[in-house]
């Protein structure tokens, strides 16, 4: 269940979107104990100037994000554009489940929730 | 790590979970024991953020390092008869059957606790003690790993790293242990209403490295 997407005009700041995984929709309800879903985000957005460059609060955009935004602003090259929306920090989530022989089984999985962006 | 270009996404994306294939349909619907609801709780993200937070790959409640914990239950219990043949004057013995093939070999255990629930045949039982051995056959039973006093009704626990299950290194594809009952002053016998294993292990490649903030 992702936000509506923008088709037309500019796509936004790059940001984290909502997007909720269910494990009924992947078919894996039959063996995930819980949890049966989780928000697991996204990235989009655009990394133009002066939006890569973040102010106090956000996290640090790379050098490297600032000088190609830079330079896709002054010489637009083809091929090499302004930087990427990326996930800068990402959460666990814990999932409890069936394998195979009937044991149940908590497995812990890093980086599975984007909880901020950033430009990369 | 990358899996084979031969693989199907939903494969794929299962093996980078860790997981070699997508389980089948759940073989039978057990209930899903309390302390596992108490270990995935605890890890949910919304009670975690009340308490302290959390270390990674650490289970808490369990007090050991460990991203991964499973509750793997006795093989042999649903194959075993309620009331097992006994010897003349001694109470029955079982053999109780852990498959741990699923453990990926990179895991290492860090507890491996035992669970066994005794129940009384009689209501003026007072309790037995109870031995757990290795098993080797039929005939010749392996050495004895511990001796406790087992009251009826009461979930025994006791831990079997570093005797059944070696420390640091890959666990076994299965463990088999053997108990014996031994009756206290009345002499009643009981019957294993309930055992289980309960395996930590910490697969390092599912440990983040500490993350430096630029």
């Amino acid at each position: 269940h992702t936000e509506p997407r923008v088709e037309v005009g500019p796509v936004g700041t790059c940001r984290t979107r909502r997007l909720h995984v269910s494990f009924r929709e992947v078919g894996w309800h039959r063996w995930v104990i819980a949890p049966r879903g989780f928000l697991a985000n996204f990235c989009q957005g655009t990394c133009a100037l002066p939006e890569t460059l973040r102010g106090p609060g956000g996290p640090p955009a790379l050098n490297h994000a600032v000088l190609r935004a830079l330079m896709h602003a002054a010489a637009p090259t083809p091929g090499a554009g302004s930087p990427c929306c990326v996930p800068e920090r990402l959460s666990p989530i814990s999932v409890l489940f069936f394998d195979n022989s009937d044991n149940v089984v908590l497995r812990h999985y890093e980086d599975m929730v984007v909880d901020e962006c950033g430009c990369r | 790590a990358p899996a084979p270009a031969s693989m199907g996404p939903a494969a794929a994306l299962l093996q980078v979970l860790g997981l070699p294939e997508a389980p089948r349909s759940v073989p039978t619907h057990r209930p899903v024991p309390p302390v596992m609801w108490r270990l995935f709780r605890r890890r949910d993200p919304q009670e975690a953020r009340v308490g302290r937070p959390l270390r990674p790959c650490h289970v808490e409640e369990l007090g050991v390092a460990g991203n991964i914990v499973r509750h793997i239950p006795d093989s042999g219990l649903s194959s075993r008869p309620a009331q097992p043949a006994r010897t003349s004057g001694l109470c029955p013995e079982w053999t109780v059957v852990f498959d741990l093939s699923n453990v990926e070999p990179t895991e290492r255990p860090t507890r491996a606790r035992l669970e066994l629930r005794l129940e009384a045949e009689s209501e003026d039982t007072g309790g037995w003690e109870l031995s757990v051995a290795l098993w080797a056959d039929a005939e010749h039973p392996g050495p004895e790993l511990l001796r406790v006093p087992a009251p009826p009704g009461v979930l025994l626990r006791a831990d079997l790293l570093g005797t059944a299950v070696a420390a640091n290194a890959s666990v076994p594809c299965t463990v088999r242990l053997a108990l014996s009952l031994h009756p206290g002053a009345t002499a009643a016998c009981g019957r294993l209403a309930e055992a289980s294993l309960l395996l930590v292990t910490l697969d390092p490649r599912l440990c983040p490295l500490p993350r430096l903030r630029r």
